[in-house]
């Protein structure tokens, strides 16, 4: 199981702006 | 005329969209001491993209609400007591829904547009750049 910060920073992560 | 720079200085939401202004204002924020505005900004977006079916999805509501709520952080002081009441009791009660950062969300982003991307782009680090 992920930890919570993992989770989160998978979330934070998931919203960036991607490379274009 | 629709340089990445132009784009930056339209709004705070065309920063936020581009990969090398969300680093700079990043970079900037971490300097001012307040990174945790943006990465909750960025965290709630992702949570609205989550899919509520997913037992992960109420683990990382509690996780936004623990890291960033429930303390005295500098989000939690930019926030409306009834927004964080609200976040509260949602958790509470095991009730998850896409929308439920979007009011504290907005608030943040408020608070961002008036203070911080202000001071952004007449920071060192943005003029540097430019």
């Amino acid at each position: 199981i992920d930890s919570e910060d993992d989770l989160l920073q998978e979330c934070i992560s998931s919203a960036m702006p991607k490379k274009k | 005329p629709d340089s990445p720079l132009a784009r930056w200085t339209k709004s705070l939401h065309s920063l936020l969209g581009d990969q090398d202004g969300a680093h700079l204002f990043r970079t900037f924020l971490e300097r001012e001491k307040c990174v945790d505005t943006l990465d909750f900004w960025f965290a709630c977006n992702g949570f609205r993209q989550m899919d509520l079916q997913d037992t992960k999805t109420l683990r990382v509501a509690k996780a936004i609400y623990k890291r960033y709520i429930e303390n005295n952080s500098i989000v939690a002081k930019q926030l409306k007591p009834a927004t964080k009441t609200y976040i509260r009791d949602s958790i509470k009660k095991q009730q998850i829904d896409s929308a439920m950062f979007d009011q504290a969300q907005t608030e943040i982003q408020a608070t961002m547009e008036e203070n911080a991307y202000q001071m952004f782009l007449t920071s060192d680090i943005y003029l540097e750049y430019v």
